[in-house]
């Protein structure tokens, strides 16, 4: 089965635990 | 709680923050190692998906171990062309 994700996807970086307020 | 209308008044770029958001401890509960990069590939989906991930913890476990085996996959490729 083909996988539709890609592993060279962007990383995500949440706002809310890169810089808490 | 995200609902589809609060996403259709967002900005696409929004919309993938928005849902980013919601998903990433999720992800991070089921995988904390690889919890940022497997997010950045459930948001390459379509955000109907997503959305349905964030409403069923079953659907979002498995597309979490999907992203495991297809990233150990590339890891493996990676490493043996080295």
């Amino acid at each position: 089965r083909k996988s539709t994700l890609n592993p060279n996807a962007k990383e995500f970086n949440p706002r809310s635990y890169a810089q808490p307020k | 709680d995200l609902k589809a209308t609060v996403l259709s008044a967002a900005s696409p770029g929004e919309q993938k923050e928005m849902l980013g958001e919601r998903l990433f401890p999720l992800v991070q509960a089921i995988q904390p190692t690889m919890s940022n990069k497997i997010t950045g590939m459930l948001l390459e989906l379509e955000n109907s998906e997503l959305l349905h991930m964030l409403e069923s913890p079953e659907s979002l476990r498995s597309m979490v171990e999907e992203a495991v085996e297809v990233l150990q996959a590339h890891q493996a490729m990676d490493t043996s062309y080295k």
